[in-house]
């Protein structure tokens, strides 16, 4: 039996938006820890990792481990159709096929059951080590997200370079290249507009915007964003949910041949 | 020309 009972029904909803344009087909994990996904986009390139805590739902009931293949398009389009106050619980007997979300309106006289037929998807399980990196640069997620949109339409690729005093992200295209730096902040009487940078050894990677415009879809879930990166490792990009835990995207870089 | 790596490069499938 599984039972999950979520306040913010409109949190699920951002959830899934983040994830739909990834991904097609997916496993949801829950245990006793949570409710998590890790999937890959189909050309192995990128790959999605969330997790909500068993603490932040309002109810939690979860028997025994359990795997449930849905497909995240059909999943969205049935969110949808909750209202973003709404309370939404997920219901699942054991054995059973399919998964029942329940939308309650917040003053609990409009209740809504929406079933989904579960489905078989063979996954694979990526073993992420944990790592340090050699840069990380905290920034609103807002402008993260500009900066993407707006270099995508000048090139196709980004160079993001990380020293001391910024990060910098570069493209290139047939009409000419942008360059946009973001400077380290100082103030402290407003964090969440902060670009915050850590850097054991500067960085210069480069990543294909098509990718990081799909991963910007999370920009809702949090105020700012977190971007590590290696120079031998994927770069991590996570978006905090408050309260909640987390949705991560790895994305593999591009090298040069 | 940049050749797109994989995360199967970097990352063992469990």
């Amino acid at each position: 039996m599984l039972e999950l009972r979520l306040l913010q029904g409109g949190l699920l909803k951002k959830v899934l938006e983040a994830m739909k344009d990834l991904v097609n087909d997916a496993n949801f994990d829950c245990s006793p820890t949570g409710f998590s996904l890790q999937a890959m986009d189909s050309s192995h390139v990128a790959l999605v990792s969330l997790l909500l805590r068993s603490e932040g739902f309002e109810h939690y009931r979860c028997d025994r481990n359990v795997s449930m293949g849905m497909n995240l398009n059909n999943m969205a389009k049935m969110l949808r159709c909750a209202g973003n106050d709404d309370i939404v619980t997920l219901k699942a007997d054991d054995g059973s096929d399919c998964i029942t979300f329940m939308f309650e309106n917040p003053s609990q006289d409009k209740i809504a059951d929406f079933e989904m037929k579960l489905m078989d998807i063979d996954s694979e399980h990526l073993g992420i080590p944990d790592a340090e990196y050699q840069s990380i640069v905290r920034m609103p997620a807002a402008e993260f997200a500009r900066i993407c949109r707006d270099l995508s339409t000048i090139g196709d690729t980004v160079l993001i370079s990380v020293s001391k005093e910024g990060v910098q992200f570069s493209t290139r295209g047939d009409m000419g290249t942008a360059n946009i730096v973001c400077r380290r902040t100082t103030t402290v009487d407003k964090p969440e507009e902060d670009v915050i940078i850590e850097m054991e050894e500067p960085v210069s990677l480069t990543f294909a915007l098509r990718y990081l415009n799909s991963f910007t879809k999370a920009t809702p879930l949090a105020t700012q964003v977190t971007i590590s990166m290696s120079s031998d490792l994927p770069m991590v990009i996570e978006y905090r949910i408050e309260g909640m835990g987390y949705i991560r995207y790895y994305l593999a870089p591009k090298i040069d041949e | 020309m940049q050749r797109q790596k994989s995360l199967l490069s970097f990352f063992q499938k469990s």
